[in-house]
């Protein structure tokens, strides 16, 4: 289901006929902004239209009917093959408990999206354990242990301890002792630039090696959200990705960028600040909201 | 980083794609590209002059946009002096909140803050975690039966409290919001009213709390706060990571709006004053 700007170069296109090199380079120029408007990672849109043009071309060649719908056919098949599978349903560890790291920037949505993790898990019949890893910000745990309340989820949270480490084994320990089948670790929200607090993070996971860590980054992250992505793949190993906030009007670019360049899967979105706002994740709603 | 041997042409790609990554936007870029072309028609087009040329037409256009919008947070004589730090989800408006609070009583202030996000778990105790840090009151309430109080009487409490003990600033604190979705847009607005309300004129300063990560969606978020309640000022949060803020140019463009700090990390004095040349220096380096 295209949208009415792309509608409209299609129309532009179509009154034409048959498609000349400038109506191509045209509507190549258009998908451009469209692109970087969106928040796609420059290079992923430069190569994307690379591919897109050198295909159109070949149709100019081969055959000019309908070779407006044609192009953006390309363009979407470009996209979905970009984005990938959809959601993959997490898979509990054969041994438990299965534990869940969420990482990323500063507000980002990490310990709302525990919370919603929590919730989908429990209701899905699993024991949770949420485990407070945030000890610098104000009142960090009490957030966590406010939505863990909502929910009726144990928390394990020590406001007044600094060692976030320390909490993540203890964690993991009073889960196998309880025979709790998911351990989901929220963790402070850092720069991946910071060296010591990236220390940190390497810390917790050689601690308690966790079955997935989930990068949780917000849906309207700019040309940035690579080379964050990289980096926190590069210390820890990150397993998937989490989007937040596409409740909003963010095109969400940097989830189809990160994807092209890290290949990392996309677990689930957040669409709203309640704990019953987390859906899978679905690659053709996320194509077409790109292009809209 | 963009390397020029003594004749090579300028790398025109290389000053565009340094540009765009730093969240300029195709709107904002595409002219200013323009511009270094027009000026590398003229001489010197070539090697180390010609870079430097490109460099100061790029320099010069995003200072034109910017300097004009430098202007620091200055209180008037109103007292208390009400700012209020409006903005979408995890943006940072709570604790530079607590950075501006911290600054006004480093220079001598009484200063109240108000903690009017009533809706997201535990927003109350982490302001009142920062104003017991820093020697600040906070202003509160109680949860209702329903859920969280109303924002708008938590607001209205605060400048009534702040105006009893002759405070001199007021921080207001507010719920995030996303800015597409119009109740709480309503919500924001009934806010401002009632402040209004409680003391003419106030809330004086209006604050748009923007995270410099965020891409062109910043230019949207400005657009709907200032059409609803008239941003007067802004703060780009966060500019102590790789992000640069580059949507701050579309905006000032746009809007022509004060840009009054930006934040430079999660401790109570990493507040700093805009400085559009400044800004344009850590952009372009
Ligand atoms: N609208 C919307 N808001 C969200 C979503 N996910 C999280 N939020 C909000 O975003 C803000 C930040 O969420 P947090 O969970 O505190 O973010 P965080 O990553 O834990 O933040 P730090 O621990 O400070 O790094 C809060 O206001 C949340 O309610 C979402 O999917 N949609
Ligand atoms: N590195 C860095 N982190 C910041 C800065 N400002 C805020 N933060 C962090 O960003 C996260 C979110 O900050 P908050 O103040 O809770 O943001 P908020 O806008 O009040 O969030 P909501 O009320 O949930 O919408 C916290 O982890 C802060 O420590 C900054 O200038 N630099
Ligand atoms: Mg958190
Ligand atoms: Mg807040």
């Amino acid at each position: 289901q295209l949208t009415t700007r792309v509608q409209s170069w299609v129309d532009r296109l179509r009154r034409g006929g048959t498609l000349s090199a400038e109506e191509i380079d045209a509507a190549l120029g258009q998908l451009r902004t469209t692109l970087l408007d969106a928040d796609v990672h420059q290079e992923v849109a430069a190569s994307l239209l690379e591919r897109v043009k050198s295909r159109a071309v070949q149709l100019r060649v081969q055959e000019s009917l309908n070779a407006a719908d044609r192009i953006l056919a390309l363009v979407g098949q470009e996209l979905a093959a970009l984005m990938g599978d959809k959601h993959r349903p997490l898979r509990l560890s054969s041994e438990p408990p299965t534990v869940i790291m969420l990482v990323g920037l500063q507000g980002s949505g990490k310990t709302t999206t525990a919370g919603k993790l929590a919730r989908l898990l429990k209701q899905q019949g699993r024991r949770v354990l949420l485990a407070a890893a945030d000890p610098r910000r104000p009142a960090a745990t009490e957030q966590l242990q406010t939505l863990g309340r909502s929910l009726l989820v144990d928390v394990l949270g020590d406001a007044s301890t600094q060692d976030a480490v320390a909490l993540c084994r203890a964690a993991v320990e009073r889960a196998r002792a309880r025979a709790t089948e998911v351990v989901i670790i929220d963790t402070a929200g850092r720069l991946q630039i910071d060296a010591p607090l990236m220390g940190e993070l390497k810390a917790i996971h050689a601690a308690v090696k966790p079955h997935e860590v989930w990068l949780v980054v917000d849906g309207m992250m700019g040309q940035e959200a690579v080379a964050t992505a990289r980096a926190f793949a590069g210390a820890v190993g990150v397993t998937g990705l989490v989007m937040t906030k596409l409740d909003g009007d963010a095109k969400g670019g940097a989830l189809l960028s990160i994807r092209a360049m890290t290949g990392l899967p996309v677990t689930y979105i957040g669409t709203g600040e309640k704990l019953e706002a987390l859906e899978p994740f679905h690659p053709d709603r996320m194509a077409s909201r790109i292009l809209g | 980083l963009i390397g020029r041997a003594p004749e090579a042409p300028v790398d025109l790609a290389a000053v565009e794609a340094l540009l765009l990554g730093a969240d300029l936007g195709v709107g904002v870029v595409d002219p200013i590209m323009a511009r270094v072309r027009a000026t590398l028609g003229e001489a010197p087009a070539r090697g180390e002059a010609g870079y430097r040329r490109a460099m100061e037409t790029v320099r010069a256009a995003l200072l034109e946009r910017l300097a004009p919008c430098q202007s620091p947070l200055e209180i008037t004589a109103a007292k208390p002096y009400v700012i209020m730090l409006l903005g979408v989800n995890g943006s940072g408006k709570t604790t530079t909140a607590a950075k501006l609070a911290e600054r006004f009583r480093r220079a001598g202030c009484r200063v109240v803050l108000g903690a009017a996000d009533t809706f997201r778990a535990a927003a109350v105790e982490q302001l009142q975690v920062w104003g017991a840090r820093i020697g600040a009151e906070v202003i509160a309430q109680p949860p209702s039966r329903q859920g969280g109080a109303d924002p708008a009487a938590v607001a209205f409490d605060t400048v009534q409290a702040g105006v009893a003990r002759g405070a001199d600033v007021i921080c207001l604190d507010t719920a995030g919001r996303l800015h597409t979705k119009s109740n709480l847009m309503e919500e924001l607005k009934k806010i401002v009213r009632v402040v209004g309300k409680a003391l003419p004129g106030a809330p004086h300063e209006r604050l748009l709390v923007l995270d410099a990560t965020v891409g062109q969606n910043g230019l949207a978020q400005a657009r709907y706060f200032h059409e609803a309640v008239g941003v007067t000022g802004v703060v780009v949060t966060k500019l102590d990571g790789t992000a640069k803020g580059g949507i701050l140019v579309a905006i000032a463009h746009e809007l022509n709006v004060p840009i009054r700090c930006i934040g430079v990390g999660e401790s109570a004095e990493d507040l700093v004053d805009f400085n559009a040349e400044q800004f344009v220096e850590a952009l372009l380096g």
